[in-house]
């Protein structure tokens, strides 16, 4: 059975872009 | 016919998720604690309040849906597109998806209805001081 990691499930938004 | 979309099987309904501490939970189990206790032990990585602004169909890719955040302490605007069945994960609320049925077809996870207003999960990288 796969495992997967937590982190795989939540979006990496980078909040250090300027706009 | 509708293409194949690209299904990451960690949202079908019992895929095994590892959380940082090491618990083995089903997707549809998880809960806010988790990913916050997640984030707190794995070192690297922070957990970020990302509020959804604005959404709505994709200008570059038909088919997809652009989702606008403002992420975290600076409110960085942030835009993803994103399949309409691509759950995130509401703060107090559980998976939520623009398109609920959807992702109860293809991956049998119940979802809420994501909306303006909704305040998702996401990770970056910790600040180093």
């Amino acid at each position: 059975v796969p495992v997967f990691p937590w982190h795989s499930l939540v979006p990496f938004l980078e909040p250090s872009q300027s706009g | 016919p509708a293409p194949a979309p690209c299904n990451p099987s960690h949202f079908m309904k019992g895929a095994i998720i590892q959380l940082a501490t090491g618990e083995l939970k089903r997707v549809e189990d998880l809960q806010t604690q988790d990913f916050v206790r997640s984030a707190e032990v794995s070192g690297g990585l922070k957990i970020d309040s990302s509020l959804v602004m604005d959404i709505r169909g994709s200008q570059q890719r038909p088919g997809l849906v652009s989702l606008h955040f403002t992420v975290g302490e600076q409110q960085s605007k942030v835009t993803i597109d994103v399949p309409p069945e691509h759950p995130f994960f509401v703060f107090g609320q559980g998976w939520s998806s623009c398109s609920p049925e959807r992702t109860a077809q293809l991956y049998g996870l119940a979802c809420h209805h994501l909306q303006v207003g909704d305040m998702c999960v996401s990770i970056t990288l910790q600040q180093q001081p």
